[in-house]
């Protein structure tokens, strides 16, 4: 049958859910036993982590579509967990091959790590749906009360009051460790990228600045060439 | 076509951008 822009959504929907293991709502054994190697064991912080989270997705997602969509956001949030799992297994197998060790305890106990994963994850799939929600018309009334736009990034980083700068180191890694991501969403996800680069993280308060100067610190020795004008 | 373009070096992973060794 000839591909409507309906079919394809749902098509990528579709892939995205078949991508994701059906159990995968848990660590897998795997992923379980990295958690378990750590000198602190991240597992109830993961897991507590995930139901706030989870809640304050929700009641955001309400807010922003609509409170009849707050099931949606649930749904969204369920398949956006099954990713992180995914992703963050795959990054640590690929981590223990490069640095040949099994103890992660550092980074898995780094909460900023964990929800800038779990964002990373919520946003690929949140864009899967909006693209189908703008192909198929949904949200396309005309009006000003267009609720997808509400949804898109950088809407995930003030539900989780994240940084922008540190939603940007796990971009690179997420897509290595997910290689069955469509081009349209590394296209996305590279848009989140040079949004960051070039405006969002050159905004106040970010963390950008102070790692700035502890470098500029850290390097006074250092001649650095200056600018030009 | 789209091809994502990984600036990160080899020996440069997700530990080391969390500042863990």
């Amino acid at each position: 049958p000839p591909q409507t822009p309906i079919r394809a959504a749902m098509t990528s929907i579709q892939q995205l859910r078949g991508e994701l293991p059906s159990s995968g709502d848990q660590p897998s054994t795997n992923l379980a036993t990295y958690f378990k190697n750590c000198t602190v064991d991240p597992s109830q912080a993961v897991q507590k982590r995930l139901e706030m989270l989870g809640q304050l997705f929700s009641q955001k997602f309400g807010e922003a579509v609509g409170p009849r969509c707050v099931a949606y956001g649930r749904q969204r949030f369920a398949l956006g967990v099954r990713l992180y799992y995914k992703v963050m297994e795959e990054m640590l197998n690929s981590e223990e091959k490069r640095l040949s060790v099994q103890n992660f305890s550092k980074l898995l106990n780094d909460s900023t790590f964990h929800t800038s994963l779990l964002a990373c994850a919520l946003e690929v799939v949140m864009a899967t749906y909006e693209e189908s929600s703008f192909k198929n018309g949904r949200y396309s009334n005309g009006g000003s009360d267009h609720a997808g736009v509400d949804v898109c990034f950088p809407w995930i980083l003030n539900v989780f009051s994240l940084a922008a700068f540190d939603f940007y180191k796990v971009i690179e890694s997420f897509i290595k460790a997910e290689p069955t991501l469509s081009k349209d969403i590394i296209k996305h996800l590279e848009t989140c990228e040079n949004l960051i680069m070039e405006r969002i993280a050159w905004r106040t308060g970010s963390p950008l600045f102070e790692l700035l100067k502890q470098e500029q610190e850290s390097g006074a020795a250092e001649q650095v060439e200056a600018p030009a004008s | 076509s789209h091809d994502y373009h990984f600036g990160l070096e080899d020996h440069e992973g997700i530990s080391e951008l969390f500042d863990c060794d």
